[in-house]
């Protein structure tokens, strides 16, 4: 009834495909997708973008980008391009306020497409921002997909250790090569040059060195990073080093 | 293949049902459902917690409260108790680190399963604590209780009001009422008493204007509120008045 599992097919013409991932909603992982994505570009590389959140589609806010897209010469869906990143996302298809009722093979239908039916070639990176979690659905898509790596962000506190647990876990299990773990809203600075920690501290080295992959950064709480995504302009444009500290 | 929907049956000996929702993960939403029930049950009502988050189940850290539940002489499987709060969770059954990997018809198996077959009666309230988001899952869930009202947790940033727009959606489209909207993470107070925004403000504010509901409260990033959490000993126990402010 589900269609089966999705067959495994390189996508011609993408030389890697990069998932990021979190073991639980709200860590950042959006904001870090697109920031990665952005900072890549910026760096000259080709660069695809999936919006892999059927459910809570986050890029046409952060890459402030929207639009129904075309079919080209060959039926492939063409992607839409913002800051040289070529985007797909279902937010492109769908009114922001409704809930998306999907039934799961459905949503399988709909990332089986943003996979083989989108033009995206020629990229050096395609980076897959995938549903927040470990569920069905994420295991799915990754099955779906031979990835180069991926990437596992989180927060710093103790509890945050277990969902990122569950990430790795995830991506052991399937054989795909975790390249790092992003620790985000790891401190926050005030104005007189004091650190604080509002989300406690460890969480990222913990499970980085459980996993021995390296932690790849430790990225500040930063209203500029949040204006950033609700204006649909990723702060890395502006601000290069925390992203040159990803790269 | 799902078993098809689940049929809406009362609940015997439970009076209302209350779910807590949110558009995205992190937003808080299991912290105001632990702290709402223990809350509720200092008061003196008998209350049931249901972690219906099958595939992040956070109640056994929250609540601290873990083991293999047993059946009674009626074949009901027995809620585990904490702080005087009947708790259910998916994380009683399986090992904390291992992603679960199910597949839909045995998610709703499992949530059928916590609605019908445990014990909870006799009780004031069941609050059952949704997954984050507005899919599927949440669909099916909320479809098979008669749900007395519901909340919905969102956070300050305007991309915030985008998804707690599609919680409050889900409800509205599902006739289910919604008892208002509760912003967390509205501010953070530094040592000197100053007030800052790190998440912005005014999404709380917007969402449940949008919709003609209260906005039931505006809670503060607060480290002790996240390490009762970590913890597994909810806020509200030691810091009683941010909860009045719920009830
Ligand atoms: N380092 C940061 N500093 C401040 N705000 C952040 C930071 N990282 C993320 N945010 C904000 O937190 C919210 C959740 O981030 P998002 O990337 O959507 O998380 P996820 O994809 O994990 O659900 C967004 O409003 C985003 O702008
Ligand atoms: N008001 C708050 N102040 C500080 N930390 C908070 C607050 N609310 C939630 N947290 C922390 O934020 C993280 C996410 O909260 P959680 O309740 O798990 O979110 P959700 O259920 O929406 O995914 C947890 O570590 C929690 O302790």
């Amino acid at each position: 009834a589900h269609g089966g599992p999705v067959q495994k097919k390189p996508l011609k013409g993408v030389r890697h495909i990069l998932a990021v991932a979190s073991g639980k909603g709200g860590v950042g992982k959006s904001t870090v997708s697109t920031n990665l994505a952005v900072g890549l570009a910026r760096l000259g590389f080709k660069v695809g973008l999936m919006d892999a959140d059927i459910y809570g589609p986050s890029l046409p806010t952060m890459m402030k980008v929207k639009g129904k897209p075309f079919a080209n010469d060959d039926r492939r869906i063409i992607p839409l391009e913002s800051y040289q990143v070529k985007c797909m996302s279902i937010g492109f298809l769908v009114e922001d306020d409704q809930p998306i009722i999907w039934r799961g093979p459905m949503v399988m239908g709909v990332v089986r497409q943003f996979l083989q039916d989108v033009a995206w070639d020629p990229l050096d990176v395609l980076i897959i921002d995938l549903p927040p979690g470990t569920g069905d659905a994420q295991l799915t898509m990754i099955q779906a997909v031979d990835l180069s790596g991926s990437v596992v962000v989180t927060t710093p506190q103790d509890v945050a250790v277990l969902d990122a647990v569950r990430g790795m876990e995830m991506f052991k299990s399937l054989n795909v090569p975790v390249i790092g773990v992003v620790e985000n809203m790891s401190y926050l600075t005030l104005p007189d040059g004091q650190q604080i920690h509002p989300f406690g501290q460890g969480g990222g080295q913990a499970t980085a060195e459980r996993y021995a992959v390296p932690l790849l950064a430790k990225l500040p709480l930063d209203s500029a990073i949040r204006e950033g995504g609700d204006q649909g302009r990723p702060v890395v444009l502006d601000h290069g080093e925390s992203a040159d500290a990803l790269m």
